[in-house]
Parts: structure tokens; C-alpha cells; sequence
């Protein structure tokens, strides 16, 4: 099985908005 | 075609023509018979004393611009009836000089001396003495061979330095002439040194007994019709051409073999791997360009690596763009990792491992192998590990299945 790849807009970025990537 | 290149392109050891270094070139005089009521006196038949005559000294007829006229004509330069005068010449730079002549139009001096200067003209230094009575002019003994240990000295001669001829006497120094090492030029720092002047000075310092020439001390005079000084640029073995510089200035080098300076004396910026060599006929010592992978425009030299590497390599890079680090700009910076699917010159090393999923930036420098966070797989950490799902949580992105 191949995992899907991280699906950015499922984050929740309210207190991470430092990691956030431009998307 | 460069000399300094062969058929094949490959360097070799080369230097630029030999050239009449004095020609065209303003010579000082310490002394110049310039105008009444001054006269000197000189010999029409360079062997008869009876043929002496004698004239005034003229305003311009024997400045010291004849001594480098290449016109035909005999226009000499005379001194003042003195017991000393110099000569001097400026060379502008650093050349080699093979051979110094002087033709007079009066007798040849009884002494006279030649001096180099290797600073412009700030310090002195004997190139060669002539007398016929060297103990006691020079406190030199007259020499006939130069041994090895004095091949960088200067010595006295006798021979030249004769009575007659009385007019047209030539007196010539070359000074590699009977120094053991000369065959060896190429191989003998010391004489390479010995050969280099910036300026020269040509010292007459006595001139035969004015009554033994029949004439009264105030007409005897130091005439010479020509000056030449045979030599070529200093360069190293690294040019085969030094043409004059701008508005028709110091000649300068024209440096192959990727070195550079007024003598090719260093290499060029970028050219370090090996240290810089005065070429010989064997060995063009080219500089070698330092291995950056095109990371890189500048590099220093390390001896130390050199001698490790077998003396093969020293080149140290700097500066290395793209990502690169490392002596050769070899290797990742941290967080960058090559994609092998490029060459390792390639500008497009970047980072991939993936901003939430990674730890950091770090990744293997080999394999390219991420640091991943718990529960997050793959090489750049993009995927979440089985039995994980992601989670909403950038701080964690992948929590255990229940």
C-alpha cells in the first residue's frame, strides 16, 4: 500500500501558523 | 599560435622575444659636454694617436639621446672632461637582461664599473667591473673563472678595457657569460635573480692617463656612440609576448598558462590547486583550475592538503553557492540533498524533505533520507506510516489509528 501523501489543508495551522507553507 | 600552447594545446614553457631594451629610451648623464666654453678631444683612426682632434662642445650635438639613436649615423655622447661620469638607464620594470655593450668614441676607459638596481633605482648593486688594474680601482682580484659559490657576485675583468682601439672600442658584459649554472638557466633561481635589473648604470670611474692619449687633462672626455642592453620581460615562462602597455606605457607580461601579475607571478583567481611555478622547459607548471563542480568562483590554497593529496591537489573552495558544501562543493548543505537524477555539477540541489512531516531540514547526505516525525514515512517524511492517519495537528501529523 502506498499512504496518501499529507494533505496540507487538513492542518489545523491556529497555533502552528509559523510552520504553515505557502500553498 | 601561442608558443607558450603546443600543437596539441598543452602548455609548455615559453618567453617573449629578446629586444633591444635601451632603444628609443631616454639615458641619464651625470656629465654631458653641452656648450662652450667646454671642448674634448677624440681620434679619427682607432689605431694612429696622431689623428687626434678636437672641437667644442655644442649645445645639443651630444646629449646623451645618442647613445640610444638607431639612425646609422655615429652620434656620440660625451662627457665633460671629468674623471667620472655615470650613465643610467630606466628600465620601467622587471626584466633579464642578457647583455650590456657600450661603443665608444673616445678610448675605452681604463675603469669603469656596471651597476643593476633591483628597486627602481633605490639601492645599487655591482653587475660587472672592467679595469686594467682591478686590485687597486676595485680591491677586486682580476678574474678569469667564476666558481659556483660566486656565480651571483659581481667580478672584475681586465680584458676591454685596453688602450686602442682608440676610437670604435667596444665593451660588452653578458652576464650569464662563464657562470656554471648558465646552461642551467631555467633550474637556477640564483641566477635568474642575477640576471634581473629594473635599471642598470653604467660608471666611468677612470680613463687612460690623458698624457699616455697626447692630450692635456682638460680635453680628455668619455665619448660613446651606443648603448645597448639586450633582454627581454621578466615573465616566468608563462608569456611569450610583453607588449608596451597603454599610451605605449611599462611593457607588460602577457601571462598564459593561467597565471597572472606583472612577471605571471601568481596564478589566477580561481586557478589554485597546485602552487603557483616559474615554468621550465620540462614542466609549463600551468596553474590548475580548482574542482568546485561549478559551485563555486573562488578557492584558496592549502599546502598541507597539497602534500597529503601526494601533491596532486590543495585547492580548498569557497564560498560554495547552491546548497553545496564541502572542499569541492561535494557535498549537501544541511536540509539540501542531491537529486541523482542530475549531475553533481547541477545547480538543482534543493531540499525535499517535507516542511510538517520532516523534523528539520537534515536529510542524508547519501540516500536523501528525511528525518521523519513519529508516524510520518518516506524519503522526504510525506506520507503517514501504517497504522498512522494524519491528524490535524501540524505538530504531530500522524496519530495511531484506533
Amino acid at each position: 500500500d502506498v499512504m496518501p501523501t499529507l494533505d496540507m489543508a487538513l492542518f489545523d495551522w491556529t497555533d502552528y501558523e509559523d510552520l504553515r507553507p505557502d500553498m | 599560435h601561442d608558443p607558450c600552447y603546443n600543437a596539441n594545446q598543452h602548455p609548455q614553457f615559453c618567453l617573449p622575444d629578446l629586444s633591444e631594451l635601451a632603444s628609443g629610451r631616454l639615458v641619464e648623464a651625470s656629465s654631458t659636454c653641452s656648450g662652450p666654453p667646454g671642448r674634448f678631444c677624440a681620434f679619427q683612426d682607432s689605431a694612429n694617436p696622431g689623428s687626434k682632434f678636437c672641437q667644442g662642445c655644442q649645445e645639443h650635438t651630444h646629449r646623451s639621446e645618442h647613445l640610444t639613436d638607431s639612425d646609422g649615423d655615429t652620434t656620440c655622447w660625451w662627457s665633460k672632461p671629468t674623471a667620472n661620469a655615470t650613465l643610467t638607464l630606466a628600465l620601467g620594470r622587471r626584466m633579464e637582461i642578457l647583455y650590456v655593450a657600450l661603443r665608444f668614441c673616445s678610448p675605452r676607459p681604463e675603469s669603469l664599473a656596471i651597476y643593476k638596481s633591483m628597486d627602481y633605482g633605490r639601492s645599487w648593486m655591482p653587475f660587472q667591473f672592467f679595469s686594467s688594474r682591478c686590485w687597486r680601482r676595485y680591491h677586486l682580484p682580476p678574474t678569469t673563472t667564476i666558481v659556483k659559490s660566486m656565480e651571483h657576485e659581481a667580478v672584475c675583468i681586465e680584458a676591454q678595457t685596453a688602450l686602442k682601439p682608440l676610437t670604435g672600442g667596444l665593451v660588452a658584459f653578458m652576464p650569464l657569460a662563464g657562470r656554471p649554472s648558465a646552461q642551467r638557466f631555467e633550474y637556477s633561481p640564483i641566477l635568474q635573480d642575477w640576471v634581473t635589473a629594473t635599471d642598470l648604470r653604467v660608471s666611468f670611474d677612470r680613463m687612460h692617463s690623458a698624457r699616455i692619449l697626447g692630450m692635456r687633462r682638460k680635453e680628455a672626455s668619455y665619448g660613446v656612440a651606443e648603448l645597448q642592453v639586450g633582454g627581454r620581460c621578466k615573465c616566468n615562462g608563462h608569456a611569450s609576448r610583453c607588449p608596451a602597455g597603454k599610451d605605449g606605457g611599462v611593457p607588460q607580461c602577457d601571462c598564459q598558462h593561467n597565471t597572472a601579475g606583472p612577471e605571471c607571478d601568481t596564478c589566477k583567481t580561481f586557478y589554485w590547486d597546485r602552487p603557483w611555478q616559474r615554468a621550465t622547459p620540462k614542466d609549463a607548471h600551468e596553474c590548475v583550475a580548482c574542482n568546485c563542480h561549478r559551485h563555486s568562483h573562488r578557492c584558496r590554497f592549502s599546502m598541507e592538503l597539497f602534500e597529503l593529496s601526494g601533491r596532486q591537489s590543495g585547492g580548498i573552495c569557497l564560498n560554495c553557492r547552491h546548497h553545496t558544501a564541502g572542499r569541492h562543493c561535494q557535498y549537501c548543505s544541511p536540509g539540501f540533498k542531491r537529486d541523482f537524477s542530475h549531475p553533481i555539477t547541477s545547480h538543482r540541489v534543493s531540499c525535499q524533505c517535507h516542511p510538517i512531516g520532516a523534523t528539520g531540514a537534515f536529510c542524508n547526505q547519501t540516500t536523501g533520507q528525511c528525518q521523519c516525525k513519529n508516524g510520518v514515512t518516506g524519503l522526504t517524511c510525506n506520507r503517514c506510516a501504517q497504522g498512522f492517519q494524519q491528524s490535524r495537528s501540524a505538530h504531530i501529523p500522524c496519530i495511531r489509528k484506533l
